[in-house]
Formats: C-alpha cells, sequence, structure tokens
C-alpha cells in the first residue's frame, strides 16, 4: 500500500546575494527534511515551511 | 452398480492452491477473450449506426503495458484475488498458534511487537486483526512545529519533490498527470475543454483563476490580480504596476524576484492590507494568493510488516472524497518502477481540501493484498466491493448512453453542519483510517 500527498505550499523568494543559494531552498518556501528511500514513521516532520 | 456404489470408498482431498490460482487464471483469461470478442462484434455491428458512431461500452479493463510479469499480472483477476486473501485472513487462527504464528510473521516482516498496543498476542483472533492493530499511546511522537507536515504513516519515501506542469514523476524518467492521479478538479468548461491544472495555480479553487501562467514571474502577477479580487479592491493591475520594471541585472548581481523589487508606491499599501488581512486571517483560511506557492508531492510505501493505519499529515480541512474503483496491482517498488502510471491505475480514494497554505490532498492507493481502504469519518465508503465495481460499471454505461466521458470515480463531499469550515477538520497527527488485509 501508499500514500500519495500533493499539497500546496509557498515557493519563497528567490534568495538575497548575502544570503547565498542553497539547492532547493528559497527563503520562507517550502523545504523538504527527507531523503529519497528514507524510512519515516508517524508524526516525524517530512518537511516545513 | 449397486455394488459399486456401495463399495468404492470415497476420499476427500484439498485441491492444492497452485491449481486453484491457475484455474482462476485460464478463467479469468477465458472471460476476457469472449468479452474482448463480444464488444468487437458488437463494435462491427453497429458501426455508423448511432449519433456516435457506436454502442455505449462498459468500463473498460486496465490494460497496461509493461515487461511479460506485468502482461501476465494484467490477466489475473487482481481484485477477486484480493478479496479471497482477505476473507482467508479472516479466518479464525486456534488460540495456540497465534503466538508463534503472528511472532514468526513480525521475524519475518520485522514488526516491533514492543510497540504494539495489546501485548498479549492471543487477542488477535486473526492475522487480519494483527495487520491492522495499533499502536500504545506516545510511541509515535508528532513534530511540534506548527509549519511542518507531518508523516501520515510508517514506511518509505519512494519519491517526493515539486509537481512541474501537472506532471508527477513516479520514478526518474516516468511521470504521471495530476489529473488522472486526483481526477479532473473542475466541471468541462463552456468550449468543452477540461482546465487540466487549475488546483496547480489557484490555492482557492473557488477563484475563478483562468488558465494558469507557466513562468513564475507570470504566476506572482496572477496571485497579486486574485489579491486585489479577494480584498475588493478596484484598482487593476495595469494602474497597480504602471511602474518601470528594472531591465536586467548588473554582472555578479543575484537575479531579482519581482516580488521583493520596488514598486510603485501603491504596492506598500497593498503590503500593509495584506499584513493587516493576515494578522486577522483564522488559520483555516486560504493564504491570500500575494505569495508565489507551487504544489509538491511525496510518496510513502508501507511494507507489509508496517503499521498500516495513517494519520493526518498536517491540520487541513477534508471537503470531498473520489472514489476511483481501478485494479489492484502491487505496489512494491520494483512494480513501481515497471509499471508506468501505476498510481493512477489502482483502486484509491482521493481525500481533497485546503490546509493553510491552499490546496491539499491525501490519496491511499490499495495493493492486491491490502485492498481494502477505511476512513474513519466515512462510513459509506466501501473498497474492494464487488458492488462498486457493478456501480462504476453501471456509471460508465450510463455516462456513454449520455454521451458523455466516464469521468472514473465517484465523488462524495463532507458538510458538517456545525462546523463553519465546510468539511471535515482534522489535527495533525489525528488518525484517519487504514489499510486492511484484502
Amino acid at each position: 500500500s501508499t500514500i500519495v500527498l500533493v499539497f500546496e505550499a509557498p515557493k519563497g523568494r528567490r534568495p538575497t546575494f548575502d544570503e547565498g543559494y542553497v539547492e532547493g531552498q528559497r527563503p520562507g518556501g517550502w523545504s523538504w527534511k527527507i531523503k529519497q528511500g528514507q524510512k519515516v514513521k508517524v508524526g516525524e516532520m517530512l518537511g516545513f515551511v | 452398480l449397486n455394488a459399486a456404489l456401495k463399495s468404492t470408498k470415497i476420499e476427500w482431498k484439498p485441491i492444492p492452491i497452485g491449481l486453484g490460482i491457475g484455474f482462476l487464471g485460464l478463467f479469468q483469461f477465458y472471460r476476457v477473450q469472449q468479452r474482448e470478442q463480444r464488444i468487437q462484434e458488437e463494435e462491427r455491428s453497429s458501426y455508423g449506426s448511432g449519433p456516435d458512431g457506436g454502442k455505449p461500452k462498459k468500463r473498460e479493463r486496465i490494460r497496461p503495458s509493461g515487461p511479460w510479469q506485468v502482461q501476465i499480472m494484467s490477466t489475473l483477476p487482481l481484485k477477486a484475488l484480493s478479496r479471497i486473501w482477505g476473507r482467508f485472513n479472516e479466518l479464525e487462527i486456534p488460540y495456540y498458534l497465534r503466538v508463534p504464528g503472528f511472532k514468526l510473521y513480525s521475524f519475518i516482516f520485522g514488526v516491533n511487537l514492543s510497540e504494539v498496543a495489546e501485548p498479549d498476542l492471543h487477542t488477535y483472533p486473526n492475522l487480519a486483526s494483527f495487520f491492522y492493530r495499533t499502536l500504545k499511546p506516545g510511541s509515535r511522537p508528532i513534530d511540534p512545529s506548527p509549519n511542518a507536515i507531518v508523516s501520515p504513516a510508517d514506511g518509505k519515501v519512494i519519491q517526493f519533490g515539486i509537481i512541474d506542469n501537472g506532471e508527477v514523476e513516479q520514478v526518474k524518467g516516468v511521470t504521471y498527470s495530476l489529473d488522472a492521479l486526483l481526477g479532473s478538479v473542475r466541471p468541462k468548461s463552456s468550449n468543452g475543454s477540461i482546465p487540466t491544472s487549475n488546483i496547480a495555480s489557484s490555492p482557492n479553487s473557488a477563484q475563478p483563476s483562468g488558465s494558469r501562467a507557466r513562468t513564475g514571474d507570470e504566476e506572482i502577477i496572477r496571485a497579486d490580480e486574485e489579491f486585489a479580487q479577494i480584498n475588493g479592491i478596484s484598482y487593476t493591475l495595469p494602474n497597480l504596476f504602471s511602474s518601470p520594471q528594472p531591465k536586467g541585472n548588473e554582472p555578479g548581481e543575484m537575479p531579482v524576484d519581482q516580488s521583493t523589487s520596488p514598486r510603485a508606491s501603491s504596492e506598500a499599501e497593498v503590503r500593509a492590507d495584506l499584513a493587516l488581512a493576515e494578522s486577522s486571517r483564522s488559520w483555516w483560511a486560504p493564504t491570500p494568493s500575494k505569495d508565489p506557492t507551487a504544489l509538491y508531492y511525496c510518496v510513502i510505501y508501507l511494507a507489509p510488516g508496517d503499521y498500516h493505519r495513517f494519520h493526518s499529515p498536517a491540520s487541513w480541512v477534508v471537503e470531498s472524497r473520489r472514489h476511483f474503483a481501478g485494479e489492484l496491482y502491487s505496489v512494491s517498488p520494483y512494480l513501481q518502477r515497471t509499471l508506468p502510471g501505476l498510481f493512477t491505475l489502482n483502486e484509491r480514494v482521493v481525500l481533497l481540501g485546503r490546509w493553510r497554505w491552499g490546496f491539499f490532498s491525501f490519496t491511499p492507493v490499495g495493493a492486491t493484498n491490502v485492498g481494502s481502504i477505511v476512513v474513519n469519518f466515512d462510513r459509506e465508503l466501501r473498497t474492494n466491493s464487488l458492488n462498486t465495481d457493478t456501480a462504476a460499471d453501471r456509471a460508465a454505461e450510463e455516462a456513454a448512453k449520455r454521451g458523455e466521458l466516464y469521468s472514473g470515480f465517484s465523488e462524495a463531499t463532507y458538510e458538517n453542519a456545525s462546523s463553519v469550515l465546510g468539511g471535515h477538520a482534522l489535527k495533525r497527527g489525528e488518525e484517519m483510517g487504514g489499510f486492511q488485509l484484502g
């Protein structure tokens, strides 16, 4: 069995020069906290805004 | 003859399971062949006779393309096998075999028995009830961050990312459309075309957002326009953003986002309005679409030994449910790699709603061994049922008679009279339902 989540979240803004750029992350936007193939349990954080 | 009948000893022997499965496979193959032949004959005989050039058709069986394993699997009566599997697992296990049986199952599939709510394994009469076990309170702490989405189930993260142009990536290079997974969100428009990605653009589907802007900059502009509509502000976009836009960036300078770039002074007023609206907004209300948003997805696979109940990943309101009575292929990582669009073929329950940041959907997808999806707040939902299959066939037939395209799902909306939320509200970590054997 599988669960598919699809949700809308803020993209965030482009980082300023001082903030630098981190792949896949934009300040104020959605960031993942998981990796592919990672085992997760109920209640563990998948990502945050 | 009399003597032969009386003196012949009758010896009963069980039919081997393999023989039974083989027989069912052959029978199904024969049935499908017959049906295909019948449909072809009907089409041939009625060609050009009706207004649409043919007779109304029944719901077509899904015929996936793929390697030989997939082809063989597609000939098997998977739903019937799943139901038989479910019945088999509901048989009561003898009292003294329960503990060694469940311990063996736990050893094979890696179940942590110290977490199980009921320590006495004798209390589970069969494998189905052990499979749908509950856990001890506090064994799954919920992450306290209010801006986080938490895992709805125990499992393995198969895929996650951002949805680009309404397409979800199943594995690297294999994608399926969001409409195929969730169903088309809006009814047919007046010109007959179905808008395919309105949920991707609009956080509140009730807002007339028109076609989706493709680039990020266009999205921001559209978002501003919607914000103006929401707040009843009379000015239009050209008036609002009449100041000249920066033409380009100097060498070595970071690209500047339009949402943060200096604009006309009226933009400051809009921002002030937005801040005011933000401060007075309830947590469940859709976000003013000033902030550019995107659609994200995450696929979690539950292995046979995992805890098979699912919980709410966020605080959200479920507005409607769509039940797709599809097939029941296995959803193992191997088949996910080999069968394109697997999640769009299988039987699934799509729960649609909204959360703080806009659109939210939760889709449990069934499999051969766990075909029954239970949603605690939806007592009318019946999955992996012969009745729903028949009802889907009938709906497809009626839609064809009306000359319409069968949407492929049955829909129900949740209306709670005592709530102002307009749906069923769920808290983060609240149990929503689960998967049951068969």
